[in-house]
């Protein structure tokens, strides 16, 4: 059961597989875990589904652990899907949320590169694809969208980190999800989650150009880096990602945005540089409590301004 | 698992384009050697880099001799690789 799981711990890929079954056994009436693909090594690509049932809602996407080492990412994940399910009922907000919209959380977008940080090199941030005429191995899953692909920020050479891969989408790890949202067509908000440097962004990363919504992205950045603050007093900065961050090409959020997802957002949890990929476990809880707040402003306002 | 010891991260504040240009010129002079944990973006943005204890000295020196500033992040990464391993192990058996 789940109730012997430890929220404030890290967990290997079997364990977070284990736990997303018995969650899903325990919340049936809620909670629905759906594999929408397989990785390059062909493990399930899993997400689970947040819904009260009814005709199909409008939905709110939320995917973590693109990079494979960003452990508190899958940590926080965990963490909100249980937060979701206590709280559906006893939150009103939450409550209204899913009684007009469905979640769907993918846990572990990286699965491959997931074990590998557990079984072969705790630091490994791509996945694990292999292609003839290069050694290198793996391609940036968060270069390899169609939205700029091979744009500013991108690398072509298959050695770089930021390798965009040989074709947009060209990763199954990218494409179970293009195809899964695509062929939902409903999707209304979606929320990227990296680490680390925390920030809140929004498109877009291959341009310096502002899009269309820049107004009300901002604003509603500026509100959940509010909410996200009064949790524990984490300091976040909020914009676009190139004029925040980094140009970055091929990026999901702006994948996101161009196929008419305008709530779309990327999160770089915590901290600020002092354990960077390495936060301790003792930093799991807070670090999910606050992001939930941020998560739960975002939801609420796609539920609170359809279009 | 891969060890770590002795790596670093490092943390370089680079003071305007021309450094954060020198940032970049590294990951083309030591490609697979230095993983950038944050990018050089802008100046107002430090930069974090991993650095194999083998390089350190090197790097350090290219660091020193283009007058970039520089502070140390992590100073053993397999010390907190072990912490991890320590607690992750710990907290199987209380799950157990």
């Amino acid at each position: 059961s789940t109730s012997s799981f430890s929220y404030s711990a890290y967990h290997n890929l079997e364990e977070i597989y284990s736990w997303t079954d018995n969650f899903v056994m325990e919340h049936s009436d809620i909670v629905s875990k759906i594999q929408i693909g397989n990785s390059f090594e062909n493990r399930p690509i899993l997400v689970l589904k947040f819904s009260t049932g009814g005709p199909r809602h409008p939905a709110i996407w939320i995917d973590t652990g693109i990079h494979a080492r960003e452990w508190i990412t899958h940590a926080t994940g965990i963490w909100t899907a249980n937060k979701i399910v206590s709280d559906y009922g006893k939150d009103p907000i939450l409550t209204d949320i899913l009684k007009a919209m469905d979640i769907f959380i993918e846990l572990v977008t990286n699965p491959d590169g997931f074990a590998f940080t557990h079984s072969m090199n705790r630091l490994w941030r791509k996945n694990k694809s292999i292609r003839p005429g290069t050694f290198c191995i793996g391609v940036d899953l968060n270069r390899n969208w169609k939205s700029g692909f091979g744009g500013n920020g991108s690398n072509s050479k298959p050695c770089s980190e930021t390798y965009h891969g040989p074709f947009p989408q060209s990763e199954p790890e990218v494409a179970a999800i293009v195809k899964f949202i695509t062929a939902h067509g409903n999707f209304k908000a979606l929320i990227s989650i990296h680490s680390y440097s925390q920030m809140l962004m929004y498109p877009y990363g291959r341009s310096l150009e502002p899009v269309s919504n820049q107004r009300e992205l901002y604003s509603l950045a500026k509100d959940a880096v509010k909410a996200l603050f009064e949790v524990h007093r984490t300091e976040y900065i909020f914009g676009s990602i190139s004029t925040t961050l980094y140009v970055a090409s091929g990026i999901t959020v702006d994948w996101a945005y161009d196929s008419g997802i305008k709530y779309a957002f990327s999160f770089e949890l915590r901290d600020t540089g002092h354990y960077g990929f390495l936060l301790p476990a003792t930093q799991i809880i807070p670090t999910a409590q606050e992001t939930w707040m941020a998560i739960r402003t975002v939801m609420e306002h796609t539920l609170t301004h359809p279009y | 698992q891969m060890n770590f010891t002795g790596d670093q991260v490092l943390r370089v504040l680079a003071r305007d384009e021309k450094q954060l240009s020198l940032l970049r010129d590294l990951e083309g002079l030591k490609p697979q050697k230095v993983d950038f944990w944050r990018g050089p973006a802008r100046p107002s943005l430090p930069v974090d880099m991993r650095v194999p204890f083998s390089e350190l000295k090197d790097i350090k020196a290219y660091l020193e001799s283009h007058g970039l500033s520089y502070s140390i992040m992590i100073k053993d990464i397999q010390v907190l690789l072990d912490e991890e391993r320590e607690a992750m192990a710990k907290s199987r058996r209380l799950e157990r």
